[in-house]
């Protein structure tokens, strides 16, 4: 997935990362000591629609040219989280118990058009 | 709200770079308690002393393999009664609100102090609730230490059951084994139960869904 750039107006993924003192919450999250919050935006004109949103085969890209020549585009097509990774967090719950847990689909890696 | 800039998903106006990293911080917060299964962040009232939270975390990480999907959790223990005899005290641990996990590895670590006479015998009772005069106990395990320092006693899993929500207490009732009869007649204290090298619990658990293991194994 292309990370999104000011003017990339198609599809892309845009990255963000929150470090824990920003939200003040040092005192409880040990580990990390923050995370990508990263999220998806972009158009997804026709021809894109259902891309993988990664390094396409060539077998897509025909694909997209056959649809992009379709004059009746099917429906809207969403830019989307096509892959997510847990984050593993270790922190301080309220009776002071260290708990260290995997918390899934947290950090997207991919966006498509769905 | 930037007059020129379009919004590249809905064609509306883009936000200014101070209100978009507002915005990303508050989902940043929302995201994380969504993925603790939290409503709001946890006021600690007791936070553990550094140097034991340190010396605990440094002690897990040896080889320590966290489970898929699962939980790890150091719980320390407050004392809540120690006893006039030279080791035996009561440990009241206060755990997470059990979810629909399984527990499925337990050690209790004990910091044996350098005064240790020869060989301790110890009994760790779980302590339920009043019932008639004395309290109830169940024999949880009992081990032999011979040398001072830090020691894992394993625990059965299936013995943990906190009786009231979230509050497990074990009654740990040890003596000098015989041999080294000068000492034994010395009451001194033979466990660290305070402090920084107090004791805590070592709990793994994983989801309860079922045939969990069966799906990893296929």
């Amino acid at each position: 997935t292309p990370t999104c750039e000011p003017e990339t107006p198609l599809c892309c993924r845009r990255d963000h990362y929150v470090d824990f003192q920003d939200l003040g919450w040092r005192d409880w999250i040990l580990q990390p000591e923050g995370y990508q919050l990263n999220f998806c935006s972009g158009q997804c004109p026709p021809h894109l629609a259902g891309s993988p949103g990664i390094a396409a085969s060539f077998h897509s890209a025909v694909f997209s040219l056959l649809k992009a020549n379709n004059p009746w585009p099917l429906g809207t097509s969403c830019c989307v989280p096509t892959a997510r990774r847990p984050l593993s967090l270790l922190y301080l719950d309220r009776d002071g118990n260290v708990v260290k847990t995997d918390v899934p689909d947290m950090v997207v890696e991919a966006c498509g058009c769905s | 709200q930037g007059a020129e800039s379009v919004c590249p998903s809905c064609g509306g106006p883009t936000l200014e770079p101070q209100a978009e990293r507002a915005l990303v911080l508050e989902l940043a917060k929302q995201q994380i308690l969504e993925g603790l299964q939290l409503t709001s962040r946890p006021r600690i009232t007791h936070p553990p002393p550094q140097a034991a939270l340190t010396r605990a975390l440094r002690r897990l990480q040896q080889g320590s393999v966290a489970p898929e999907n699962g939980e790890e959790v150091i719980s320390f223990a407050t004392i809540t009664d120690s006893s006039t005899s030279t080791c035996s005290s009561m440990l009241t641990f206060h755990l997470p609100t059990p979810r629909s996990y399984h527990l499925y590895h337990a050690r209790l670590w004990l910091h044996v102090l350098p005064t240790l006479p020869g060989t301790l015998s110890l009994r760790i009772f779980r302590w339920g609730p009043r019932r008639k005069r004395r309290g109830s106990r169940v024999l949880l395990a009992e081990h032999q230490m011979t040398t001072p320092g830090w020691h894992a006693l394993t625990l059965p899993s299936s013995g943990l059951r906190a009786e009231e929500p979230g509050v497990l207490k074990l009654r740990l009732d040890c003596r000098p084994l015989e041999g080294n009869s000068t000492a034994a007649r010395q009451p001194r204290w033979l466990l660290d139960t305070t402090g920084e090298q107090r004791p805590f619990l070592e709990l793994k658990t994983r989801p309860n869904e079922p045939g969990a293991g069966r799906a990893r194994r296929r």
